[in-house]
């Protein structure tokens, strides 16, 4: 598929917007980390929409973020198993 | 808020509108 660009964005409704972000972000994160794609994903399309679409261009920028966004959903399933099973 | 949200964050699927698109203010 042709590159995701700002002007291509921008043309899109607001609620394409991110899902068109995570067309694209999905499957580069899923070659790396399969399982945990979806949530990954999931997380990334928080940021802002400028920022996103500079992490679909630098690879290294992009694998930063993943690698944060695993802490803290790590982090946050840790929090969630220490909470009493009632 | 201080709590955990079990359902949080909302996952992302290929094809499948994105459920965190509803909590993101325009």
């Amino acid at each position: 598929p042709e590159p995701l660009t700002a002007s291509m964005l921008a043309a899109a409704p607001l609620m394409d917007q991110k899902q068109l972000l995570g067309e694209r972000l999905y499957p580069m994160i899923h070659a790396h980390h399969p399982n945990l794609a979806g949530k990954i994903t999931g997380m990334l399309l928080e940021i802002d929409n400028s920022e996103l679409l500079h992490m679909l261009e630098s690879p290294e920028s992009l694998h930063s973020k993943v690698d944060e966004a695993i802490a803290v959903l790590q982090a946050h399933q840790a929090k969630e198993c220490q909470q009493p099973l009632v | 808020a201080n709590g955990t949200n079990i359902n949080w964050p909302p996952e992302f699927c290929p094809g499948v509108p994105w459920k965190g698109l509803q909590n993101i203010d325009p």
